[in-house]
């Protein structure tokens, strides 16, 4: 994360791949699925035993014996519609909820966050220098129409993503953060509106960065989870 | 520290029956059960219940007439080793395989007949020599290996020319597919069963990384290492490479898709041109040593396409990757790398959300073909001809009983696909209509609330 700061998201999880490697992020969305994206997996009918979510802790590599820290081997993986670049994990075993672990919610189906709306993206991605690389940070960024955010992107924005930040250089999603949350506050709730997906570069200046809009595939993943 | 398990070969999950069964079942740990068997003659292979923790020693092995081998959840199967490998180590003296010709190709003599050669080397005489039929054997350990008397009046004894298991099957790349039976090191060390955790704990367990064939105790390349290595028995030797003979000829790896624009799967076969990281790095070049130090040089491994300094993938992670030129970065994925599409071509099209399509695609948009809708297997199916009676659930073809805002769907025959969205597209024209719900009516109860340590810090101090 360019230019963020310590902080506490008990929604967002590491996956960790065979290794134990720390490799992208996602949020829980209910005790045994995670929303993350596809664009971190090698495929959606391979194998991913071995494969983990690691949550209840903000730190990157914690002790082996950290009694706060849960971590949940991932069983089952499913892709999103087709251009969502949306993936559920399902979890072996639920996870526990508490202070450290909590659940994000979804937004309404097609909802559409007003522009300006201040939201936050968590990860242990990459600093670039800009902060502590070992911990989980957290940025504000504000929610930017489609409209506008296409006139820097040239019309490459579909509706089916959005796009949060400043046009100032220096803040944003950077590798190992794809996948995680843009969390906005809503009904004095947090929402998972936007996923975070790979863009080019890092706290580029003047472009904001792109996320999957959420809310477009609420009524998929209420599906997922149900079925 | 060596396990008595190293003798045997594991399949899982699998319980063989065989003509005769062994008298009785006792209670005994897996490498106990192993070692009894390894001191009884008769005994080729055995059964372990995990559950009952029972042990079934067999007469047997699966490549014998008359077994049969059966799924069972519970149940593990060991067999000796030397029955299952058509190889040689050091001069074959525990060969028990089934080669029955000598290298020219005469038939061997049975062990038990003196005809057309007397001879002394009876199985009733050296009972542990396993002088079986008329298979190759080596009983007096002699340096050219397994031999056999032959059938022919003239020629009273041959070799039968059986491969050393390092020269058997040769490498091809870094090794990664080798799935031969050599289990020494280069150094002669044992190498230690990738399913135990002793002497050396590790993190290779065979059922984490099913598709690197991690069988048994023998030389492996799970982590795109320079060639096969193994974790040795010897507790002050953690790991060391095989000594495996080189394939001769050009080198590529086996069953890889090429593709430049757009990378498949994890991106090993990806050969496209992209030379800078999705945090905008500039990749290092593979054949340089600088700013980062590392062995992943073309030279080292030649089936990986490691030129300039494009994005690769020659370890297997989850993406192509590459050493960044900046120096507080080592490694950096390339994530931006577009995907190639891996639907199948779509076979017909559906207009709004596609509740009232009633075509006939009956498979998914990768291929897999549709469960009967009134069918129970391989899914139990929640949505079905009784419980939405007017969605036109008919056969296996693609529907849309819910209203599903993605198209038509169905449930799976792959078991490990529950559902997926068909291969039919929207019609031309014809935009997806956008499922919109009230925002005001949506509750939510016990989601998307967190304590805020650092404000409950401040009211603390």
């Amino acid at each position: 994360m360019i230019g963020g700061r310590p902080g506490n998201s008990p929604w967002t999880v590491s996956l960790r791949n065979r290794e134990g490697t720390h490799f992208c992020g996602g949020s829980l969305v209910s005790r045994n699925w995670i929303i993350s994206t596809k664009q971190c997996f090698s495929s959606c009918y391979t194998e991913h035993r071995g494969y983990e979510a690691w949550m209840g802790t903000v730190l990157k590599n914690p002790m082996p014996n950290d009694p706060e820290k849960q971590a949940i081997p991932i069983q089952n993986v499913v892709c999103g519609p087709k251009g969502s670049n949306l993936i559920m994990l399902e979890l072996e075993r639920p996870a526990t909820l508490n202070a450290r672990v909590a659940l994000i919610c979804l937004p309404p189906q097609g909802y559409i966050v007003p522009e300006a709306t201040t939201c936050e993206i968590a990860g242990w991605g990459e600093t670039q220098g800009t902060g502590d690389d070992n911990v989980l940070n957290i940025l504000s960024v504000p929610v930017m129409s489609n409209k506008k955010c296409n006139q820097h992107y040239r019309s490459h924005v579909p509706e089916t993503e959005m796009c949060a930040g400043t046009l100032e250089r220096g803040a944003g999603a950077c590798e190992r953060d794809y996948g995680g949350p843009l969390a906005c506050f809503t009904h004095e709730c947090w929402v998972l509106e936007g996923v975070i997906i790979p863009g080019r570069g890092c706290g580029r200046a003047r472009q904001p960065g792109i996320f999957v809009r959420v809310a477009v595939f609420v009524d998929w993943i209420k599906k997922v989870m149900a079925l | 520290q060596r396990s008595s398990l190293n003798d045997y070969h594991r399949s899982k999950g699998v319980r063989l029956q065989g003509p005769t069964d062994w008298p009785q079942e006792e209670p005994f740990s897996e490498e106990e059960c192993a070692s009894q068997c390894t001191r009884i003659l008769q005994c080729r292979a055995f059964n372990y219940n995990l559950q009952s923790k029972q042990c079934k020693l067999l007469y047997w092995t699966s490549r014998e007439q008359g077994t049969q081998r059966h799924r069972h959840n519970h149940i593990d199967l060991y067999e000796k080793k030397d029955y299952m490998q058509e190889c040689i180590m050091d001069r074959g003296f525990a060969y028990r395989g089934r080669v029955s010709k000598t290298k020219s190709g005469k038939l061997c003599q049975k062990w038990t007949s003196s005809v057309p050669h007397e001879h002394r080397n009876t199985p009733a005489d050296f009972p542990e020599k396993g002088l079986d039929l008329n298979y190759c054997r080596n009983p007096d350990n002699h340096e050219n290996g397994p031999w056999c008397y032959t059938t022919d009046w003239n020629t009273r004894l041959e070799d039968c020319g059986i491969a050393r298991c390092d020269q058997d099957v040769c490498l091809l790349c870094n090794g990664e597919d080798y799935n031969g039976f050599v289990d020494r090191t280069e150094s002669g060390r044992e190498c230690q069963r990738w399913d135990l955790s002793y002497p050396h704990s590790h993190k290779y367990q065979p059922e984490k990384y099913a598709e690197k064939n991690l069988d048994d105790n023998y030389c492996r390349n799970p982590d795109g290492s320079l060639r096969p290595w193994c974790y040795t028995v010897d507790p002050n030797v953690e790991r060391e490479y095989c000594n495996i003979r080189k394939c001769a000829g050009q080198h590529k790896l086996k069953e890889l898709e090429i593709t430049k624009p757009c990378f498949k799967h994890n991106g090993v076969g990806y050969r496209g041109t992209v030379a800078q990281t999705s945090a905008s790095n500039t990749c290092q070049r593979w054949d340089q040593q600088h700013p980062h130090a590392h062995e992943f040089t073309p030279e080292n491994y030649p089936c990986k396409g490691l030129d300039e300094n494009y994005c690769r993938n020659p370890d297997g992670s989850e993406a192509p990757w590459c050493f960044t030129t900046d120096e507080g970065i080592r490694t950096a994925f390339c994530f931006q790398l577009q995907r190639c599409d891996d639907d199948i071509e779509p076979e017909d099209c559906y207009t709004g959300n596609g509740t009232k399509y009633r075509g006939f695609v009956s498979k998914t948009r990768k291929g897999i073909p549709c469960q009967r809708w009134n069918s129970n297997t391989p899914h139990q199916p929640r949505v079905t001809p009784t419980t939405h009676p007017n969605a036109g659930l008919r056969e296996n073809y693609c529907r849309n009983p819910d209203g599903d805002s993605h198209g038509p769907w169905c449930y799976t025959t792959n078991p490990k696909v529950q559902w997926d969205y068909c291969a039919i597209r929207t019609c031309e024209g014809h935009a997806k209509p956008t499922n919109k719900e009230d925002p005001e009516l949506v509750t939510f109860d016990s989601c998307g609330r967190r304590e805020d340590r650092e404000i409950s810090n401040k009211k603390s101090r």
